[in-house]
Protein backbone atom coordinates (compact mmCIF):
# COMPACT_ATOMS: atom_id res chain seq x y z
CA UNK A 1 0.00 0.00 0.00
CA UNK A 2 1.40 2.91 -1.12
CA UNK A 3 -1.05 5.25 0.04
CA UNK A 4 -0.09 7.90 2.62
CA UNK A 5 -2.49 5.63 5.01
CA UNK A 6 0.38 2.52 4.31
CA UNK A 7 2.77 4.94 5.64
CA UNK A 8 1.25 6.36 8.81
CA UNK A 9 0.11 2.34 9.56
CA UNK A 10 3.85 1.20 9.01
CA UNK A 11 5.13 3.83 11.11
CA UNK A 12 2.21 3.53 13.68
CA UNK A 13 3.58 0.34 14.94
CA UNK A 14 7.07 0.06 14.31
CA UNK A 15 6.74 -1.63 10.61
CA UNK A 16 3.85 -3.56 11.37
CA UNK A 17 0.98 -2.79 9.11
CA UNK A 18 -1.73 -1.14 11.59
CA UNK A 19 -4.51 -0.82 9.04
CA UNK A 20 -6.65 -4.24 10.75
CA UNK A 21 -6.56 -2.46 13.96
CA UNK A 22 -7.44 1.22 13.54
CA UNK A 23 -10.60 1.59 15.09
CA UNK A 24 -12.79 4.37 13.77
CA UNK A 25 -13.82 6.84 16.49
CA UNK A 26 -11.50 9.46 18.67
CA UNK A 27 -8.98 6.88 20.03
CA UNK A 28 -8.37 5.59 16.97
CA UNK A 29 -8.06 9.47 15.39
CA UNK A 30 -6.40 10.65 18.48
CA UNK A 31 -3.30 7.36 17.69
CA UNK A 32 -2.88 8.71 14.01
CA UNK A 33 -2.41 12.23 14.83
CA UNK A 34 -0.30 11.50 17.28
CA UNK A 35 2.23 9.37 15.13
CA UNK A 36 2.18 12.46 12.79
CA UNK A 37 2.86 15.18 15.54
CA UNK A 38 5.83 12.86 17.15
CA UNK A 39 7.47 13.48 13.78
CA UNK A 40 6.86 16.65 13.36
CA UNK A 41 8.21 17.44 17.08
CA UNK A 42 11.21 15.97 16.05
CA UNK A 43 11.91 18.87 14.17
CA UNK A 44 14.47 21.45 14.10
CA UNK A 45 12.60 24.60 16.16
CA UNK A 46 13.86 26.73 13.13
CA UNK A 47 12.27 24.60 10.45
CA UNK A 48 9.36 24.59 12.14
CA UNK A 49 8.68 28.06 12.81
CA UNK A 50 9.56 28.52 8.76
CA UNK A 51 7.28 25.74 8.10
CA UNK A 52 4.71 27.28 10.34
CA UNK A 53 5.18 31.05 8.70
CA UNK A 54 5.14 29.56 5.34
CA UNK A 55 1.50 27.63 6.13
CA UNK A 56 0.01 30.69 7.85
CA UNK A 57 0.73 32.55 4.39
CA UNK A 58 -0.53 29.42 2.49
CA UNK A 59 -3.86 29.35 4.39
CA UNK A 60 -4.66 32.37 3.28
CA UNK A 61 -4.14 31.51 -0.46
CA UNK A 62 -6.67 28.20 -0.72
CA UNK A 63 -4.88 28.02 -4.38
CA UNK A 64 -1.43 27.96 -3.01
CA UNK A 65 -1.71 25.15 -0.50
CA UNK A 66 -3.42 22.85 -3.19
CA UNK A 67 -0.43 23.64 -5.12
CA UNK A 68 1.76 22.18 -2.35
CA UNK A 69 -0.13 19.26 -1.81
CA UNK A 70 -0.19 18.51 -4.90
CA UNK A 71 3.84 19.18 -5.57
CA UNK A 72 4.27 17.24 -2.82
CA UNK A 73 2.43 14.28 -3.51
CA UNK A 74 3.98 14.18 -6.90
CA UNK A 75 7.60 14.39 -5.44
CA UNK A 76 6.36 11.43 -3.15
CA UNK A 77 5.58 8.90 -6.21
CA UNK A 78 7.81 10.57 -8.69
CA UNK A 79 11.03 12.17 -8.08
CA UNK A 80 12.32 15.69 -8.03
CA UNK A 81 9.83 18.44 -7.50
CA UNK A 82 9.85 21.57 -9.42
CA UNK A 83 10.04 24.92 -7.47
CA UNK A 84 6.74 26.43 -6.65
CA UNK A 85 6.69 30.62 -6.37
CA UNK A 86 4.64 32.36 -2.72
CA UNK A 87 4.20 30.41 0.41
CA UNK A 88 3.92 27.25 -1.37
CA UNK A 89 7.69 27.17 -2.62
CA UNK A 90 8.51 28.25 0.97
CA UNK A 91 7.24 25.72 2.85
CA UNK A 92 8.30 23.36 -0.52
CA UNK A 93 12.00 24.63 -0.01
CA UNK A 94 11.98 23.64 3.66
CA UNK A 95 11.27 19.85 2.59
CA UNK A 96 13.98 19.51 -0.34
CA UNK A 97 17.20 18.36 -0.40
CA UNK A 98 20.00 20.69 -2.83
CA UNK A 99 18.83 17.76 -5.47
CA UNK A 100 14.95 18.65 -5.32
CA UNK A 101 14.41 15.61 -3.53
CA UNK A 102 12.13 15.50 -0.72
CA UNK A 103 12.92 14.68 2.50
CA UNK A 104 10.72 12.22 3.15
CA UNK A 105 10.71 12.08 6.78
CA UNK A 106 9.60 16.07 6.68
CA UNK A 107 7.34 15.54 3.61
CA UNK A 108 5.03 13.05 4.47
CA UNK A 109 3.73 14.34 8.10
CA UNK A 110 3.10 18.10 5.89
CA UNK A 111 1.54 16.21 3.62
CA UNK A 112 -0.99 14.59 5.88
CA UNK A 113 -1.55 18.08 7.53
CA UNK A 114 -2.23 19.68 3.99
CA UNK A 115 -4.78 16.94 3.31
CA UNK A 116 -6.34 17.65 6.84
CA UNK A 117 -6.44 21.45 5.81
CA UNK A 118 -7.69 21.04 2.08
CA UNK A 119 -10.45 19.37 3.76
CA UNK A 120 -11.63 22.67 5.63
CA UNK A 121 -13.18 25.85 4.18
CA UNK A 122 -11.33 29.41 3.25
CA UNK A 123 -13.38 30.76 6.51
CA UNK A 124 -11.86 27.82 8.78
CA UNK A 125 -8.50 28.77 7.37
CA UNK A 126 -8.85 31.90 8.19
CA UNK A 127 -9.55 31.52 11.97
CA UNK A 128 -6.99 28.76 11.95
CA UNK A 129 -4.46 31.55 11.17
CA UNK A 130 -5.97 33.92 13.90
CA UNK A 131 -5.38 30.97 16.35
CA UNK A 132 -2.08 30.37 15.81
CA UNK A 133 -1.44 33.82 15.93
CA UNK A 134 -3.23 34.63 19.39
CA UNK A 135 -2.18 30.96 20.51
CA UNK A 136 -5.18 29.71 20.79
CA UNK A 137 -5.08 26.47 18.87
CA UNK A 138 -4.51 24.19 21.97
CA UNK A 139 -7.62 25.50 23.26
CA UNK A 140 -9.87 25.25 20.73
CA UNK A 141 -7.97 21.60 19.80
CA UNK A 142 -9.38 20.63 23.26
CA UNK A 143 -12.69 21.53 22.19
CA UNK A 144 -13.00 19.68 19.14
CA UNK A 145 -11.27 16.68 20.66
CA UNK A 146 -13.81 16.85 23.39
CA UNK A 147 -16.95 17.03 21.09
CA UNK A 148 -15.35 14.21 19.08
CA UNK A 149 -14.84 12.03 22.08
CA UNK A 150 -18.60 12.69 23.43
CA UNK A 151 -19.92 12.25 19.84
CA UNK A 152 -19.48 8.28 19.29
CA UNK A 153 -20.64 6.95 17.68
CA UNK A 154 -20.08 8.91 14.88
CA UNK A 155 -22.24 7.31 12.80
CA UNK A 156 -25.67 8.35 14.92
CA UNK A 157 -27.06 11.88 15.36
CA UNK A 158 -26.98 12.70 18.61
CA UNK A 159 -26.77 16.08 21.12
CA UNK A 160 -24.43 17.27 22.71
CA UNK A 161 -23.89 20.07 25.74
CA UNK A 162 -20.47 21.38 25.84
CA UNK A 163 -18.55 21.51 29.15
CA UNK A 164 -18.69 25.75 30.21
CA UNK A 165 -15.00 25.20 31.19
CA UNK A 166 -14.28 24.58 27.19
CA UNK A 167 -16.11 27.85 26.68
CA UNK A 168 -13.92 30.24 28.43
CA UNK A 169 -13.43 32.55 25.15
CA UNK A 170 -16.90 32.59 24.55
CA UNK A 171 -19.51 30.93 22.78
CA UNK A 172 -21.92 32.50 20.06
CA UNK A 173 -22.13 33.14 16.85
CA UNK A 174 -19.13 35.19 15.99
CA UNK A 175 -16.94 32.78 18.13
CA UNK A 176 -14.10 31.33 16.88
CA UNK A 177 -14.99 28.35 18.16
CA UNK A 178 -18.30 28.10 16.86
CA UNK A 179 -17.69 29.52 12.88
CA UNK A 180 -15.27 26.54 13.16
CA UNK A 181 -17.39 23.94 14.03
CA UNK A 182 -20.75 25.23 12.08
CA UNK A 183 -18.50 25.56 8.65
CA UNK A 184 -18.14 21.70 9.39
CA UNK A 185 -21.79 21.31 9.30
CA UNK A 186 -22.99 21.28 12.72
CA UNK A 187 -25.86 22.88 13.97
CA UNK A 188 -24.69 24.74 17.35
CA UNK A 189 -27.13 26.90 19.65
CA UNK A 190 -26.05 29.27 21.79
CA UNK A 191 -27.70 28.91 25.16
CA UNK A 192 -27.50 26.37 26.95
CA UNK A 193 -23.99 25.62 24.36
CA UNK A 194 -25.40 22.86 22.21
CA UNK A 195 -24.01 20.76 19.22
CA UNK A 196 -26.25 18.61 17.20
CA UNK A 197 -23.70 16.13 15.77
CA UNK A 198 -24.18 15.19 11.90
CA UNK A 199 -22.63 11.66 10.93
CA UNK A 200 -21.64 13.59 7.70
CA UNK A 201 -19.67 16.41 9.39
CA UNK A 202 -17.23 13.54 10.82
CA UNK A 203 -14.57 14.05 7.61
CA UNK A 204 -14.55 18.21 8.56
CA UNK A 205 -14.35 17.85 11.97
CA UNK A 206 -11.96 14.87 11.61
CA UNK A 207 -9.54 17.04 9.88
CA UNK A 208 -10.11 20.38 11.80
CA UNK A 209 -9.00 18.23 14.84
CA UNK A 210 -5.79 17.08 12.93
CA UNK A 211 -5.18 20.16 11.83
CA UNK A 212 -5.29 21.92 15.41
CA UNK A 213 -3.22 19.21 16.98
CA UNK A 214 -0.41 19.46 14.05
CA UNK A 215 -0.14 23.05 14.12
CA UNK A 216 -0.45 23.47 17.59
CA UNK A 217 2.75 20.81 17.71
CA UNK A 218 4.47 23.43 14.75
CA UNK A 219 3.91 26.08 16.86
CA UNK A 220 5.52 24.92 20.14
CA UNK A 221 8.15 26.74 21.44
CA UNK B 1 -20.38 26.60 3.28
CA UNK B 2 -24.23 27.46 2.59
CA UNK B 3 -23.72 25.71 -0.90
CA UNK B 4 -22.53 22.65 0.47
CA UNK B 5 -24.75 22.41 2.82
CA UNK B 6 -27.71 22.78 0.62
CA UNK B 7 -26.23 19.75 -1.76
CA UNK B 8 -25.40 18.04 1.44
CA UNK B 9 -28.95 18.13 2.03
CA UNK B 10 -30.08 17.32 -1.34
CA UNK B 11 -27.73 13.88 -0.92
CA UNK B 12 -29.58 12.82 1.89
CA UNK B 13 -32.92 12.96 0.59
CA UNK B 14 -32.66 12.06 -2.64
CA UNK B 15 -29.63 9.00 -2.16
CA UNK B 16 -29.13 8.64 1.38
CA UNK B 17 -26.58 5.87 2.21
CA UNK B 18 -25.99 5.92 -1.89
CA UNK B 19 -22.76 7.23 -3.74
CA UNK B 20 -23.63 10.26 -4.68
CA UNK B 21 -21.21 12.79 -3.99
CA UNK B 22 -21.91 15.87 -3.17
CA UNK B 23 -19.98 18.74 -4.54
CA UNK B 24 -18.14 21.07 -1.99
CA UNK B 25 -17.86 24.63 -3.63
CA UNK B 26 -19.95 26.94 -6.36
CA UNK B 27 -16.56 27.41 -7.75
CA UNK B 28 -16.06 23.78 -8.70
CA UNK B 29 -19.44 22.92 -9.43
CA UNK B 30 -18.70 22.98 -13.32
CA UNK B 31 -16.37 20.93 -13.26
CA UNK B 32 -18.30 17.85 -12.63
CA UNK B 33 -21.08 17.70 -15.57
CA UNK B 34 -21.70 14.48 -16.82
CA UNK B 35 -18.81 12.91 -19.60
CA UNK B 36 -16.20 15.01 -17.38
CA UNK B 37 -12.74 13.10 -15.64
CA UNK B 38 -12.14 13.73 -12.45
CA UNK B 39 -9.47 12.08 -10.49
CA UNK B 40 -9.52 10.91 -6.45
CA UNK B 41 -7.12 12.65 -4.15
CA UNK B 42 -5.83 10.05 -2.05
CA UNK B 43 -6.50 10.60 1.34
CA UNK B 44 -3.63 10.27 3.85
CA UNK B 45 -6.29 9.32 7.04
CA UNK B 46 -8.50 6.84 8.03
CA UNK B 47 -10.44 9.10 8.91
CA UNK B 48 -11.42 11.32 5.94
CA UNK B 49 -12.70 10.38 2.59
CA UNK B 50 -10.38 11.10 -0.42
CA UNK B 51 -11.85 13.87 -2.29
CA UNK B 52 -12.62 13.77 -5.86
CA UNK B 53 -10.94 16.87 -8.13
CA UNK B 54 -11.97 17.58 -11.59
CA UNK B 55 -9.02 17.89 -14.66
CA UNK B 56 -10.75 20.25 -17.26
CA UNK B 57 -10.93 17.10 -19.25
CA UNK B 58 -13.53 15.28 -20.28
CA UNK B 59 -13.91 11.65 -21.96
CA UNK B 60 -14.91 13.27 -25.59
CA UNK B 61 -11.30 14.81 -25.32
CA UNK B 62 -9.52 11.28 -25.11
CA UNK B 63 -11.58 9.45 -27.55
CA UNK B 64 -11.33 10.06 -31.17
CA UNK B 65 -13.94 12.63 -32.53
CA UNK B 66 -15.69 11.10 -35.22
CA UNK B 67 -19.08 10.05 -33.54
CA UNK B 68 -22.53 12.06 -32.72
CA UNK B 69 -22.66 13.20 -29.28
CA UNK B 70 -24.80 10.28 -26.84
CA UNK B 71 -27.77 11.99 -25.45
CA UNK B 72 -28.45 12.42 -21.87
CA UNK B 73 -30.94 10.89 -19.72
CA UNK B 74 -33.09 13.36 -17.80
CA UNK B 75 -35.01 12.43 -14.40
CA UNK B 76 -36.83 14.72 -12.37
CA UNK B 77 -37.63 17.48 -11.32
CA UNK B 78 -37.24 16.34 -7.53
CA UNK B 79 -39.08 19.10 -5.30
CA UNK B 80 -36.95 19.32 -2.44
CA UNK B 81 -39.30 21.46 0.74
CA UNK B 82 -37.22 22.32 3.83
CA UNK B 83 -39.87 23.47 6.54
CA UNK B 84 -37.59 25.28 10.05
CA UNK B 85 -40.01 26.24 12.92
CA UNK B 86 -37.62 29.30 14.39
CA UNK B 87 -35.62 26.65 16.21
CA UNK B 88 -34.94 23.34 14.29
CA UNK B 89 -35.31 21.69 11.08
CA UNK B 90 -39.01 19.95 11.42
CA UNK B 91 -39.28 18.27 8.20
CA UNK B 92 -38.36 17.65 4.68
CA UNK B 93 -40.77 16.86 1.79
CA UNK B 94 -39.64 15.23 -1.91
CA UNK B 95 -41.49 14.99 -4.20
CA UNK B 96 -41.20 13.67 -7.77
CA UNK B 97 -43.76 14.57 -10.54
CA UNK B 98 -46.65 11.87 -11.07
CA UNK B 99 -44.98 9.71 -8.15
CA UNK B 100 -46.41 12.10 -5.28
CA UNK B 101 -44.36 12.15 -2.08
CA UNK B 102 -41.28 9.56 -1.46
CA UNK B 103 -40.15 10.60 1.79
CA UNK B 104 -42.70 12.25 4.31
CA UNK B 105 -42.35 15.40 6.65
CA UNK B 106 -43.76 15.71 9.49
CA UNK B 107 -44.74 19.20 10.52
CA UNK B 108 -45.33 22.28 9.27
CA UNK B 109 -44.41 25.82 10.32
CA UNK B 110 -45.36 29.06 9.07
CA UNK B 111 -42.07 30.85 10.30
CA UNK B 112 -39.85 29.40 7.32
CA UNK B 113 -40.25 27.49 4.42
CA UNK B 114 -38.00 27.20 1.74
CA UNK B 115 -37.85 25.01 -1.84
CA UNK B 116 -36.19 23.91 -4.05
CA UNK B 117 -36.00 22.06 -7.63
CA UNK B 118 -33.13 20.24 -8.80
CA UNK B 119 -33.17 17.34 -11.86
CA UNK B 120 -31.29 13.93 -12.90
CA UNK B 121 -28.73 13.83 -16.47
CA UNK B 122 -27.16 10.75 -16.43
CA UNK B 123 -25.52 8.54 -19.22
CA UNK B 124 -27.56 5.34 -19.89
CA UNK B 125 -25.63 2.01 -19.52
CA UNK B 126 -26.69 1.75 -23.49
CA UNK B 127 -25.19 4.77 -24.11
CA UNK B 128 -21.58 3.85 -22.71
CA UNK B 129 -21.57 0.39 -24.57
CA UNK B 130 -22.43 2.59 -28.05
CA UNK B 131 -19.62 4.90 -27.27
CA UNK B 132 -16.82 2.61 -26.79
CA UNK B 133 -17.69 -0.09 -29.46
CA UNK B 134 -17.94 3.00 -32.05
CA UNK B 135 -14.70 5.41 -30.77
CA UNK B 136 -11.57 4.66 -29.61
CA UNK B 137 -8.99 5.95 -27.47
CA UNK B 138 -6.91 9.18 -29.17
CA UNK B 139 -3.17 8.91 -30.18
CA UNK B 140 -1.04 9.84 -28.86
CA UNK B 141 -2.37 9.94 -25.54
CA UNK B 142 -3.52 13.04 -23.91
CA UNK B 143 -0.54 14.79 -21.93
CA UNK B 144 -2.98 15.09 -18.53
CA UNK B 145 -3.29 11.60 -18.76
CA UNK B 146 0.27 11.01 -19.58
CA UNK B 147 1.00 12.36 -16.26
CA UNK B 148 -1.92 10.78 -14.09
CA UNK B 149 -0.81 7.07 -15.62
CA UNK B 150 3.10 7.98 -14.57
CA UNK B 151 1.24 8.75 -10.51
CA UNK B 152 -0.51 5.59 -11.05
CA UNK B 153 -3.62 7.84 -10.34
CA UNK B 154 -7.07 6.37 -11.06
CA UNK B 155 -9.48 8.58 -13.14
CA UNK B 156 -12.99 8.62 -12.96
CA UNK B 157 -15.88 9.50 -15.04
CA UNK B 158 -18.99 11.50 -14.32
CA UNK B 159 -22.27 9.13 -14.98
CA UNK B 160 -25.03 11.12 -13.25
CA UNK B 161 -25.28 14.62 -12.17
CA UNK B 162 -28.04 16.62 -9.75
CA UNK B 163 -28.72 20.07 -10.95
CA UNK B 164 -30.49 22.78 -9.99
CA UNK B 165 -33.41 24.06 -12.11
CA UNK B 166 -33.30 27.62 -11.21
CA UNK B 167 -31.28 30.34 -9.72
CA UNK B 168 -31.91 29.71 -6.00
CA UNK B 169 -30.59 32.32 -3.36
CA UNK B 170 -29.24 30.40 0.11
CA UNK B 171 -29.45 32.64 3.16
CA UNK B 172 -28.07 31.30 6.51
CA UNK B 173 -29.38 32.80 9.12
CA UNK B 174 -28.47 33.03 12.94
CA UNK B 175 -30.32 33.57 16.02
CA UNK B 176 -28.61 34.95 18.83
CA UNK B 177 -30.78 33.00 21.07
CA UNK B 178 -31.10 29.80 18.98
CA UNK B 179 -29.87 27.62 16.39
CA UNK B 180 -28.51 27.90 13.26
CA UNK B 181 -31.42 28.58 10.46
CA UNK B 182 -30.93 27.82 6.82
CA UNK B 183 -33.77 29.13 4.32
CA UNK B 184 -33.73 29.42 0.58
CA UNK B 185 -35.35 31.36 -1.20
CA UNK B 186 -36.26 30.94 -5.57
CA UNK B 187 -38.67 31.81 -7.74
CA UNK B 188 -41.23 29.15 -6.68
CA UNK B 189 -40.53 29.69 -3.06
CA UNK B 190 -41.98 31.90 0.45
CA UNK B 191 -39.56 32.94 2.77
CA UNK B 192 -40.67 34.43 6.46
CA UNK B 193 -38.54 35.24 8.84
CA UNK B 194 -39.20 36.57 12.36
CA UNK B 195 -37.48 39.82 13.00
CA UNK B 196 -35.42 40.85 15.92
CA UNK B 197 -33.55 38.10 16.33
CA UNK B 198 -30.98 37.74 13.96
CA UNK B 199 -27.43 38.83 14.33
CA UNK B 200 -25.76 37.02 11.05
CA UNK B 201 -26.75 36.44 7.94
CA UNK B 202 -24.73 34.73 4.96
CA UNK B 203 -26.06 34.37 1.34
CA UNK B 204 -25.13 32.85 -2.06
CA UNK B 205 -26.85 32.61 -5.18
CA UNK B 206 -26.62 29.17 -6.85
CA UNK B 207 -27.76 29.90 -10.39
CA UNK B 208 -29.68 27.53 -12.21
CA UNK B 209 -27.68 24.36 -14.05
CA UNK B 210 -25.00 24.54 -10.89
CA UNK B 211 -23.86 20.81 -10.11
CA UNK B 212 -25.04 19.64 -6.17
CA UNK B 213 -23.95 16.14 -6.63
CA UNK B 214 -22.33 13.72 -8.89
CA UNK B 215 -21.93 9.64 -9.58
CA UNK B 216 -18.69 8.57 -10.81
CA UNK B 217 -17.45 5.41 -13.02
CA UNK B 218 -13.84 3.99 -13.09
CA UNK B 219 -11.89 3.85 -16.40
CA UNK B 220 -9.45 1.15 -17.16
CA UNK B 221 -7.35 2.46 -19.96
CA UNK B 222 -5.18 -0.01 -21.57
CA UNK B 223 -5.33 -0.91 -24.94
CA UNK B 224 -8.52 0.14 -25.40
CA UNK B 225 -11.01 2.12 -22.87
CA UNK B 226 -13.76 0.71 -20.28
CA UNK B 227 -15.77 2.18 -17.92
CA UNK B 228 -17.06 0.22 -14.82
CA UNK B 229 -19.49 1.47 -13.18
CA UNK B 230 -19.09 -1.22 -9.96
CA UNK B 231 -15.68 -1.07 -9.57
CA UNK B 232 -14.42 -3.81 -7.30
CA UNK B 233 -10.64 -2.23 -5.40
CA UNK B 234 -8.39 -4.17 -6.94
CA UNK B 235 -9.26 -2.43 -10.35
CA UNK B 236 -6.80 0.11 -11.72
CA UNK B 237 -7.15 2.83 -14.56
CA UNK B 238 -3.67 2.07 -15.48
CA UNK B 239 -1.77 -0.97 -15.57
CA UNK B 240 0.73 -1.11 -12.95
CA UNK B 241 4.52 -0.78 -13.55
CA UNK B 242 6.19 -4.21 -14.88
CA UNK B 243 7.77 -5.99 -11.65
CA UNK B 244 10.92 -4.95 -10.68
CA UNK B 245 10.59 -1.40 -11.40
CA UNK B 246 10.40 1.15 -8.36
CA UNK B 247 9.65 4.27 -8.53
CA UNK B 248 11.69 6.72 -6.22
CA UNK B 249 10.63 5.83 -3.06
CA UNK B 250 7.59 3.83 -2.43
CA UNK B 251 6.48 5.56 0.44
CA UNK B 252 5.93 2.52 2.50
CA UNK B 253 9.81 1.60 1.92
CA UNK B 254 10.94 5.05 4.08
CA UNK B 255 9.21 4.10 6.92
CA UNK B 256 9.82 0.51 7.48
Amino acid sequence: DLSMKGCIGNFWTDGVPVNGTVTEDFQGLRAEVEVVSKELALMDGQLCRLLLEGLERGLRDQLALQALEEALEQGLSSGPVEPLDGPAGAVLDCLVLPSRMLVLELAVPVVYLLGALNTLSKAQHQLLVEAVELKTLSRQLELVGSLLEKSAPWQKCSTLSLPPELLKSGWGVETPAWVLLEECGLELREDPPHVHWEPQAQDCVCALYASLALLSELSQE
Amino acid sequence: SAFEWVARRVVQELDHGGDLIPVTSLQSSTGFKPYCLVVRKPSGSWFWKPRYKHISLSIKDILEPDAPEPVLQHGGPFHIHDTVDGQLRTSVEVAVPGQGKVAGGASVSDSSSTSLNVFSLSVGPNTWQALLQERHLRQPEHRILQQLRCRGDNVYVVTEVLQTQKEVEVTRTYRREGSGLVSLAGAMCLQGEGEGHLSQKKTVTIPSGSILAFRVALLVIQSDLEVILFPDKKQKTFQPPPTGYRPFSSKGSWWM
